[in-house]
């Protein structure tokens, strides 16, 4: 079981995106996946298609109180979800009183098996959902926006993920950078991929995401790209990213 | 003096670019205006060409170790900037054992003169920085990207700012919701311009800023839109929501 935290603190970079459609990818290739829903705003969940649950979603499953099939989802064949909610942002203050809180979900996800992924989405920010997943992943996938102020914040990221695997998880590693949102026809999306090819060499994918309108649209029917335009751009670069780690490059 | 805080914890959806942009569309109008930037990632500081600098920076205003003077730059006629910086990671944690660390920020700004308008940049998160900021502006302007995901998040923000309000600071008000990055040949962003209006009414601004690639390329140069492009679309956006709210009609 391959555990895939999809990271960047900064916003609107196609974090959600990426663990939707990736993870509906790798279920099509079938493989059995499971999305973990970690950011308050519960942008997977509802790209999804799932209602947030308030009385059995992440927040019981991190706490214990509920175990893993009470708050399980079946979203499509071999696609699963741990649907997010609201109240996690209360779990922020409370997991600051639990000694060694950063191992939290990683001890949790010891009683789940039987996939073989789990695609953890998380929120803009280097705080503590973001941690909680560094902590419990084996590695991470880091979108990054063709666009200008998405390089910025590339080298504190770097320096989150090196803290976090001299501390508490020495084999996470990154699997790769995504390049999203490229368009072809503008020159910043060739300079940003030109700069970040250069700066991270092989650890770049070679897929590429581009900026269609498909894959904006399709969350607003609940659905992933693959049920909303399964023969668009969006799909195939999804499918191309999931044939790439598959075949273990990274 | 009039603070307003550039406020939404969804990711991407354009605070920085309205932070920039609009401060300086009201310097241009001929007001005084400075642009605090409270981001970690300090995108609003390189957007408008300033390098971060480690020894004077918004870190050291908001600790009181360094006053105004020390810490502001000029960055064009009428428009002015305290530097974020990546330390204010750092100081997360040391605020929270401040008494009413809330009202540190405004604190500070009482110290601040001779100008007719502050604007904050906050980072994609309902953390301490936007609350900081929340406490310290008389009003918010609140931007929504028009894309589905925008949408979800606009119910908790609106819960935050009444939370703020009843708590530390009675006067705030919401100034206006603006929708960004509206393409025209999309029906998507036409659904969520009808949902936004009808939801909101009169809250929502007349202007509406297009999505246009100058606005993502400005800072790239370390421009705004107006020494990047000053005839184009994301321009006259700017201008005239600077117009709208010169006019008060908000
Ligand atoms: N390749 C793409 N082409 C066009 N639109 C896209 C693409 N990827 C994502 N989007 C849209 O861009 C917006 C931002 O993407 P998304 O919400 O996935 O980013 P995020 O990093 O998860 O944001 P946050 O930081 O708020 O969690 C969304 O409205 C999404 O639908
Ligand atoms: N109207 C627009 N048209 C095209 N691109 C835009 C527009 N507004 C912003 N952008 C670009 O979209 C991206 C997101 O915008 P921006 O960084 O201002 O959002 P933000 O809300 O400040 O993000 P964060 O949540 O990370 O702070 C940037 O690359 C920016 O250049
Ligand atoms: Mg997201
Ligand atoms: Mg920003």
């Amino acid at each position: 079981m391959e555990k895939i935290a999809i990271a960047n603190q900064k916003g609107g970079v196609g974090k959600t995106t990426t663990a939707v459609n990736l993870a509906h990818a790798l279920a099509e290739a079938g493989k059995r996946v499971l999305v973990l829903d970690i950011d308050p705003q519960l942008n997977a969940t509802s790209g999804l298609g799932v209602e947030e649950r308030k009385e059995s979603n992440i927040y019981h499953f991190l706490i214990g109180e509920k175990d893993f099939n009470e708050v399980s989802v079946m979203v499509d064949n071999n696609l699963y979800l741990v649907p997010g909610t609201k109240d996690l942002a209360g779990l922020q203050v409370e997991i600051a009183y639990i000694d060694r809180w950063q191992t939290l979900l990683r001890k949790r996800l010891k009683t789940v098996k039987d996939f073989d992924f789990v695609v953890f989405d998380t929120p803009p920010s280097i705080g503590p959902f973001t941690i909680l997943s560094l902590v419990a992943a084996d590695s991470v996938i880091i979108p990054v926006q063709c666009e200008y102020y998405a390089l910025e914040g590339l080298s504190q990221l770097i320096k989150t993920i090196k803290m976090v695997k001299d501390s508490f998880n020495p084999s996470l590693k990154i699997k790769g950078l995504l390049l999203t949102m490229y368009d072809r026809r503008v020159n910043l999306s060739r300079q940003v991929e030109e700069e970040v090819r250069r700066y991270f060499g092989r650890k770049v994918f070679r897929s590429v995401i581009p900026r269609s309108i498909r894959l904006a649209e399709a969350p607003s029917f609940g659905m992933t790209i693959f049920r909303y335009a399964p023969h668009s751009a969006g799909s195939e670069s999804y499918r191309e990213l999931a044939r790439e780690i598959l075949n273990g490059k990274n």
